[in-house]
């Protein structure tokens, strides 16, 4: 017997948001710690990590540790019949291939019972080790999907280059190139506007912008974006989710031949 | 041109 009760529904919307471009099916993981999911994209260039923590939940239960595979797409058409102010549900029984969501308004007076198929999906689970990185950069979120999308007009990579001078993208395309640099700025009274720059080595890495603009539809989860930066390593692009956890995004750089 | 690197280069399955 699996069960969860979220009461900000909106939140499993745009989580759902945040992974349907990058990933077609996965699994979701759930145990009695929470509800959580590892994927890769189909080209196993970028994967998405999220954790939903038990706690975060107003009513939690997990009988055993079990995976729901699920079509993401699917899953998006299933939340769509839900408004943003709605009470989520979901619940799955043992040894069934289906999975229920319910969504409550919250006057109680519309009721939405959904059943989605499950589905069995082969994945591989990745090792992620926790990892000391060179060079990490929290800024403001809308900031840096804004960055992104203006950067992807022009070229198809964003080269991130962290100094003590600040943190630059840069691109090239045929039409030109550009790059955006933003400094550190901690002496704001609102922290989520905050750009801070914690740097141990000067880091300079290459990325497929495609992707990093895939990432930052995860925006609207937190004002803050934080991007861990190590030379020759992925990128983890980490968006926390209040009082839940966090979807965190990886990304292979691109290598110079 | 740069050339894109794969995650399973970098960490191991399980």
């Amino acid at each position: 017997m699996f069960e969860l009760r979220l009461v900000q529904g909106s939140l499993l919307k745009r989580v759902i948001d945040a992974i349907k471009d990058l990933v077609n099916d996965a699994n979701f993981d759930c145990s009695s710690t929470g509800f959580s999911l590892q994927a890769m994209d189909s080209s196993h260039v970028a994967l998405v990590a999220l954790l939903l923590r038990s706690e975060g939940f107003e009513h939690f239960r997990c009988d055993r540790t079990f995976s729901m595979g699920m079509s993401i797409a699917n899953m998006a058409k299933m939340l769509k019949c839900a408004s943003n102010d709605d009470i989520i549900t979901i619940k799955a029984d043992d040894g069934t291939d289906t999975v229920t969501f319910m969504f409550e308004s919250p006057s109680q007076d519309k009721i939405s019972d959904i059943e989605m198929k499950l589905m069995d999906i082969d994945s591989d689970h990745l090792g992620i080790p926790d990892a000391e990185y060179e060079a990490i950069v929290r800024m403001p979120s809308t900031e840096f999907g804004s960055i992104c999308t203006s950067l992807s007009t022009i070229g198809d990579t964003v080269t991130i280059a962290v100094s003590k001078q600040g943190v630059t993208f840069s691109t090239k395309g045929d039409i030109g190139s550009g790059n955006i640099t933003c400094r550190q700025n901690s002496s704001t009274e609102k922290p989520e506007e905050a750009t801070i720059i914690e740097m141990k080595e000067p880091v300079v890495l290459t990325f497929a912008l495609k992707y990093i603009t895939t990432f930052t539809k995860a925006t609207s989860l937190s004002s803050q974006v934080t991007i861990s930066l190590s030379s020759d390593m992925p990128v983890v692009v980490e968006y926390k989710i209040a009082e839940m956890g966090h979807i965190r995004y990886y990304l292979a750089p691109k290598i110079e031949e | 041109v740069p050339k894109q690197g794969s995650l399973a280069a970098f960490y191991t399955g399980n």
